[in-house]
């Protein structure tokens, strides 16, 4: 299972990237999609393969990717049957209060 | 260390020991910060943990527990995830140096990376669950640092370099300058950078502050543009830079 090098590739294609950049971003998580699909039958035990298939689709939510067409003409993926989620699951994938988000960081010395 | 609170205010803090960044209803997180260099009273981040407390439908109470050399990919169980459809997750996204924990059911992403031999931490959080209002307690994400725990550094970095050779500075300030300005840092960033290169000498604070703000880009794409706050500290160097 090759899952940490499609992270890696993906961490490298984002490094360089704008906050703005939302089509680059999308392009990088279809590439990253692809790349993670790829691996999928020899990663079907590991748990880094799993995680990250959660991450993905968060990711690509947060960027608006489902409105943003690829910017490099690129970014095909293949489409993977997904189950239907429980009701338990739904109510658990997102919180449903006010959508405004705060930061908070620490850092440096 | 340097913190951007939930309310986008800026501080440079001693903090020496453990203190506690987060600590409401959905989450606490602790930090303790070490000092870096004899005579200066500059701290840095070597442990960090996150509690991610439990939720009777979503998630089980989970521990996460990092420290600088030992940047764990799963929680301190041993687990990966945690609840119905993976509502709580943590992810790996480059071993030993950055680690992500996605809890879905509250909204909030938490970034912990290892950059040169110390820690930092970014968090996104609904504005709903932030609860600002809390009078007792050290929250420092929420309240900023103590009075006396405040660092000025607008008098180091607008001091003349020749105070250097007194102060016991490790870089000059024209190098910290021309290293902060190749990062590409802004902002708060960009003084922090200078900052941190002026009272340790260590690079790898460049690259601190560089992630740092791209954290806070990545976790919040849609914030506007902060504030030109380099503009507040009179920089002759690096207007001729």
């Amino acid at each position: 299972c090759k899952i940490l090098k499609c992270s890696k590739e993906y961490a490298d294609n984002t490094d360089h990237l704008s906050p703005t950049s939302d089509a680059e971003y999308c392009d990088a998580l279809r590439l990253y999609r692809s790349c993670v699909d790829a691996t999928a039958r020899t990663c079907r035990g590991d748990l880094h393969y799993h995680t990250t298939v959660t991450l993905i689709p968060d990711l690509m939510q947060t960027y608006n990717c489902s409105n943003t067409p690829p910017a490099h003409g690129g970014g095909s993926h293949h489409s993977r049957p997904t189950p239907k989620p429980s009701e338990v699951e739904t109510r658990c994938s997102s919180h449903h209060g006010p959508r405004t988000f705060k930061h908070c960081g620490l850092f440096g010395d | 260390p340097h913190l951007r609170t939930f309310d986008d205010v800026f501080e440079t803090c001693k903090v020496a020991g453990a203190w506690p960044l987060i600590d409401n209803r959905h989450l606490a997180v602790q930090v303790t910060n070490v000092p870096l260099v004899d005579g200066s009273s500059a701290t840095a981040t070597d442990q960090l943990t996150v509690i991610i407390k439990g939720h009777s439908e979503c998630s089980e109470q989970k521990l996460y527990q990092a420290q600088t050399g030992n940047l764990p990919a799963s929680f301190v169980d041993g687990t990966y995830s945690s609840g119905p459809g993976r509502s709580l997750v943590i992810v790996e996204i480059l071993p030993g140096k950055h680690v992500e924990i996605h809890a879905k059911f509250i909204a909030t992403t938490i970034v912990v990376r290892q950059v040169g031999s110390y820690l930092t931490f970014a968090i996104r959080m609904p504005g709903d669950l932030v609860d600002t209002g809390v009078k007792d307690g050290l929250e420092l994400c929420v309240k900023g640092c103590p009075h006396q725990e405040k660092i000025d550094f607008n008098e180091l970095l607008s001091s003349p370099n020749q105070i250097k050779d007194t102060s016991g500075l490790v870089m000059s300030k024209e190098t910290a300058i021309a290293k902060c300005l190749e990062a590409n840092v802004t902002d708060f960033y960009f003084d922090s950078c200078v900052f941190d290169l002026i009272t340790t000498g260590d690079v790898n604070f460049t690259m601190a502050a560089k992630k740092a703000l791209k954290d806070y880009q990545e976790l919040l794409p849609n914030a506007n543009v902060h504030r030109n706050r380099t503009t507040d500290v009179p920089l002759q160097n690096k207007t001729s830079l």
